[in-house]
């Protein structure tokens, strides 16, 4: 029954307390309320069908069908709080875990997760997204980045110079996402910057999602002859996305700023402290 | 010899081929990643001496290109350590530095040799080991870099934050 939050000057984070998933995101700067569940589900890769042949594969997603699994429904949390960071730790499975983060003086929240190595000791291919649900009345409309310069305005089922006629409702609506999405009311917006490319789209009203991770058990017959199926240190990945709640008016400054700071991060070298004068000769 | 052109070579090889999206065979992806290695070794050397150079003092400086699955060796068992923090953007930055560490209390002090806030976190690691974590926020200029100096303190309080495990099962 107890409600988990984390929170500093500008952000508050809860989650529920049953689940253990993020349940909301407040700005409290600017009195902004969203509920936003996130959680972790993967699409089973398609191995063909009676419409077509095509196996989901290193260059092709196609999943079987268009509603993901959940990697778990609820996550063994675990809390820590100091005065320099406060994190909830999220464990969803045996491959699967999340640390929401929170610093002081940061305007956004952390979520820096874990997936890996994805077991498909049941033949099935699994390509895992993480999925961030609100309430917020986005249409058919979100908007991913190109290269981190223009943003783009993707509208699903749909293409602006051709009559498109849909075949993958969930591949065919994925876009490359080179540093954020985002999705909008009108007057308030949720972005989310990665740390790397992934695919990312809004396959429902008010959802967001990027996939971070796949691994797949047949190949897709596009020339590589093999399963995308790394078993070396590839087999895990970590990675971190960064979750900015605004106004729409100011959310640009923001997400800018910050992904400022996410690619052009500061560089951390150590050394023993035995130096001596340097000498340019 | 420090040389940042294998680099350079190297991630023009890799996207050339588009070698981060997986469509290549293993073989291959394990090419392009002895290829990233051989590269990133001059490239360290270049950046050790542009270093020593600003600096103007010669040190051995160690990278920890595992720093973000909390592995960097140095600050594991070294008893003091200076961090050097690089920031590339044109405008001043404040950034909450993560280090592993071995031991429960340090005494972290900015480049003016004025003790800032520091603590040490216990966080659970996949390799079902314990992991600790110094932080501490640094604050470096535009285009520059802070020298912050890290020691292990004697004293025998320690200000260890453990985690509170709240377990949950399915309904």
């Amino acid at each position: 029954t107890h409600i988990l939050t984390i929170e500093n000057e500008f952000i508050r984070a809860t989650f529920h307390p049953k689940t253990g998933l993020l349940m909301q995101i407040e700005n409290l700067e600017k009195n902004l309320l969203l509920p936003v569940q996130q959680g972790f589900y993967w699409y089973n890769a398609s191995v063909g069908d009676n419409r077509s042949s095509q196996t989901s594969g290193a260059y092709i997603f196609r999943p079987t069908r268009q509603q993901p699994l959940p990697v778990s429904r609820w996550a063994r949390t675990q809390v820590v709080k100091t005065a320099l960071v406060q994190e909830v730790h999220q464990n969803f499975s045996a491959w699967c875990s999340q640390v929401v983060r929170l610093y002081p003086g940061q305007r956004h929240l952390e979520l820096e997760w874990t997936v890996g190595p994805i077991p498909v000791t049941d033949s099935w291919g699994k390509e895992v997204i993480s999925r961030f649900d609100t309430l917020l009345e986005t249409g058919e409309v979100f908007y991913t980045d190109s290269n981190g310069r223009e943003i783009l305005e993707r509208r699903r089922d749909y293409r602006p110079t051709w009559t498109l006629e849909q075949t993958e409702p969930v591949a065919g609506n994925y876009y490359p996402v080179n540093t954020r999405i985002y999705i909008t009311d009108g007057q308030v917006q949720l972005t989310v910057l990665t740390d790397r490319s992934q695919g990312g789209s809004s396959l429902q009203k008010g959802s967001l999602e990027l996939m971070v991770h796949r691994k797949l058990v047949r190949d897709d017959g596009r020339g590589v002859d093999e399963p995308l199926m790394e078993l070396g240190s590839g087999a895990w990945v970590r990675g971190r996305h960064f979750v900015l709640l605004d106004t729409v008016k100011t959310a640009a400054a923001g997400h800018r700023l910050l992904a400022e700071k996410v690619v052009l991060a500061p560089q951390v070298v150590l050394s023993q402290g035995d130096s001596v004068l340097y000498n340019l000769w | 010899t420090g040389s940042s052109a294998p680099l350079n070579e190297a991630m023009a090889v890799l996207q050339h081929h588009d070698a981060v999206s997986g469509t290549s065979k293993q073989h291959v992806a394990y090419d392009y990643a002895r290829q990233l290695a051989g590269g990133w070794e001059p490239c360290q050397v270049l950046l050790s001496n542009a270093l020593a150079r600003l600096s103007r003092s010669k040190a051995a400086f160690t990278f920890c290109p595992n720093l973000n699955i909390s592995i960097c060796p140095l600050s594991e068992t070294a008893s003091s350590f200076q961090v050097i923090v690089y920031n590339p953007l044109a405008r001043k930055v404040d950034w909450m530095v993560r280090l592993p560490v071995s031991k429960s209390l340090f005494v972290v002090k900015d480049p003016n040799g004025k003790a800032v806030q520091s603590s040490v976190v216990v966080t659970p690691s996949t390799e079902q080991r314990d992991l600790s974590e110094l932080l501490f926020s640094a604050s470096v200029p535009a285009l520059g870099f802070s020298v912050y100096s890290v020691a292990m303190s004697n004293s025998p309080a320690p200000r260890v934050h453990k985690l509170k495990t709240k377990s949950k099962k399915p309904s």
